[in-house]
């Protein structure tokens, strides 16, 4: 682990005195490993590297704790702070309404019926539309998760085209259900696919979401900076839901969205079923990203 | 790359970044320099590329053969796995629609009785490619499916059955059971089945594909990968590791949503596209 290696790195030197800059250089080495080795983009572990040398060479070596483990603590305190700050809740205001986004497989479908049940269980009145008019039986999939956690969803004819339309059709549904929150479900896509992220664009502006969450998988690599960034700068999110936490991935895509969008990552998928949906713990994946 | 300026040194940290950025991991890509590296002097800014491309396809091996039908006429059985939403049900989808467009019978064993409508999901594909589907109910036993369609196939002179699973976290103990439970089971008809056992892996996937196909590996001994969604911005620079350490061939590639976006895997095309 980090710890293991920087404590080896350090073995002699022990507590008084500040942090010299050859401490910090060989440490910065056994950083920068360990965090691409947990998936962190290249470029933004050599940003965040460089932010916190800064602050660590102001350090004091403390008597009790070896210069390797004072470091790591500086580097897990920098990162929980970059991934955890302003990690708000939703912004509910009517029209409530939910847009979720990203790269085919994420999670999109299933973290929208968990975000509909955590809703409820708020006790608010959660309704799910399916807007994904791509991927065979879709539409059923968030059917049949609906009905599960006993939520209503809107869906469209299987053959429809026209993901406008749809929108249009929910909008005048949901004016007849009882409803305080709707979650779009939308159709994976790649960021890339200017096509489709056109598409995603134009449905966008007309629901007009409170909340656009870009649903990534925790296991993305290093793309996740052109993912998060492509989905920000086209359509604008206002946070993130890392899913699949129940792995090992050590998450590093986190840290990667997290700077390139500064937009709060705010739950955590960490399970197939619908109550596994968790607030983003960023002291945990700070700790699984330095290992 | 720095690659086309005559005469001038490489540029080992832009051969680096390269190679991290296109998920090779940090490990696999100090070994690949420090190779590199090692060749003092013969190469130049003008023939890293090529002297790269050479070390990674020497990782990457030969090619191995399309699946084949049999010669004793009993159906050739392929089992497809893999972490959730990485492609597995697409990919069944493409294959079998490969297979059906080189003459071969196929059928398609719905074993995904887990996540809501998969089977659905399998059987809307089944339709379009018109190939025979063998499914149950859901929440059916995935073993009892693959038994079914086992027998259907041996009975109708199927030439490839294909096997779709349910997406399953490595990391789950009791899934992998279910997962090795499902390969007995296959093997309970004709013992050389599974013929084909792979993982599916997602070209975004970063370090984390080793882990999944280390623990797949041990569940089903695999001996093909297929890497998917190389349309989009992932390199896919995982499955290196993968055949580095576990000597596991990729054999096919997703390149979309469609039935038509998959061919074979193809190294010198795979290499150009991360370097
Ligand atoms: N283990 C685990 N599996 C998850 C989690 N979230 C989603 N999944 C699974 O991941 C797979 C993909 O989930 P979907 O909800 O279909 O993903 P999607 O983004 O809607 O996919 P597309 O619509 O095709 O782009 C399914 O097998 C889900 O059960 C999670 O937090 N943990
Ligand atoms: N762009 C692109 N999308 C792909 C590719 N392969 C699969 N997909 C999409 O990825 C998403 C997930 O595909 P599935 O086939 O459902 O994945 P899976 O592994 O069977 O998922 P689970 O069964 O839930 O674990 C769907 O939206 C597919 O259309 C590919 O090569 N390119
Ligand atoms: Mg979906
Ligand atoms: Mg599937």
């Amino acid at each position: 682990s980090l710890s293991d290696n920087l404590q080896n790195t350090f073995k002699k030197i022990r507590g008084h005195g500040k942090l010299t800059e050859k401490n910090i250089t060989d440490a910065m080495r056994e950083v920068r490993m360990a965090l691409l080795e947990a998936d962190v983009e290249f470029s933004v572990a050599k940003t965040f590297i460089a932010n916190v040398k800064e602050r660590a060479l102001g350090e004091t070596v403390l008597k009790s704790v070896s210069p390797g483990q004072q470091i790591v603590k500086i580097f897990q305190d920098e990162m929980a702070a970059l991934l955890g700050v302003d990690a708000e809740g939703l912004d509910l205001n009517p029209p409530a309404r939910i847009l979720m986004v990203g790269l085919n497989g994420a999670g999109k479908t299933t973290t929208s019926a968990k975000l509909a049940l955590h809703l409820r269980k708020e006790g608010r009145r959660p309704l799910l539309v399916a807007c994904d008019l791509m991927r065979p039986a879709a539409i059923d999939q968030l059917a049949t998760l609906g009905k599960q956690i006993d939520v209503p969803v809107y869906t469209p004819d299987p053959n429809e085209k026209d993901v406008l339309k749809v929108a249009k059709d929910a909008l005048k549904w949901i004016e007849n259900q009882n409803g305080t929150v709707t979650i779009f479900d939308t159709a994976g896509r790649q960021e890339i696919d200017n096509e489709l992220v056109a598409e995603l664009k134009k449905l966008r502006d007309f629901l007009d979401p409170k909340e656009t969450l870009l649903v990534a998988d925790s296991a993305t690599g290093q793309q996740a900076v052109s993912v998060a960034q492509h989905f920000e700068e086209a359509i604008g999110i206002t946070g993130i839901v890392l899913t699949k936490l129940d792995g090992d991935a050590r998450g590093g895509a986190a840290l990667s969205m997290r700077s390139v969008t500064q937009k709060p990552i705010k739950f955590a998928g960490v399970g197939e079923k619908m109550s596994e949906l968790e607030a983003f713990d960023p002291e945990r994946v700070a700790g699984r990203i330095l290992g | 790359l720095n690659r086309f300026k005559s005469g001038e040194p490489v540029d080992w940290d832009d051969l680096e970044e390269t190679l991290i950025t296109g998920d090779l991991g940090i490990r696999l890509t100090t070994e690949i320099v420090d190779i590199l590296q090692a060749k003092k002097g013969q190469i130049t800014a003008e023939t890293i590329v090529e002297a790269c491309t050479e070390e990674i396809k020497s990782i990457l091996g030969e090619s191995p053969a399309l699946p084949q039908k049999r010669e004793d006429g009993l159906p050739t059985v392929i089992l497809v796995a893999g972490v959730n939403g990485v492609g597995k049900t697409t990919s069944i989808a493409k294959l079998a629609h490969l297979l059906k467009k080189q003459g071969n019978s196929v059928m398609l064993a719905a074993a995904d009785t887990f996540r809501a409508a998969a089977i659905e999901q399998l059987t809307v594909w089944a339709d379009r490619l018109d190939v025979p589907i063998i499914k149950t109910q859901y929440q059916g036993d995935p073993s009892a499916v693959c038994y079914d369609a086992h027998k259907s196939a041996i009975t109708n002179n199927v030439d490839f059955l294909i096997c779709d699973t349910a997406g399953r976290l490595h990391t789950k103990s009791n899934l992998m059971e279910e997962l090795k439970k499902i390969e007995r089971t296959i093997a309970k008809q004709d013992d050389t089945a599974p013929h084909e056992r792979w993982i599916v892996v997602d070209a975004t996937t970063g370090s984390n594909a080793l882990n999944q196909a280390r623990e797949f590996n041990k569940a089903l001994e695999l001996n093909g990968l297929i890497v998917t969604k190389l349309d989009g911005s992932g390199k896919g620079g995982s499955i290196v590791a993968v055949k580095h350490e576990l000597d596991i061939p990729a054999r096919f590639i997703g390149t979309g949503e469609g039935e038509n976006d998959f061919s074979a895997f193809d190294s010198d095309a795979f290499i150009a596209s991360i370097l």
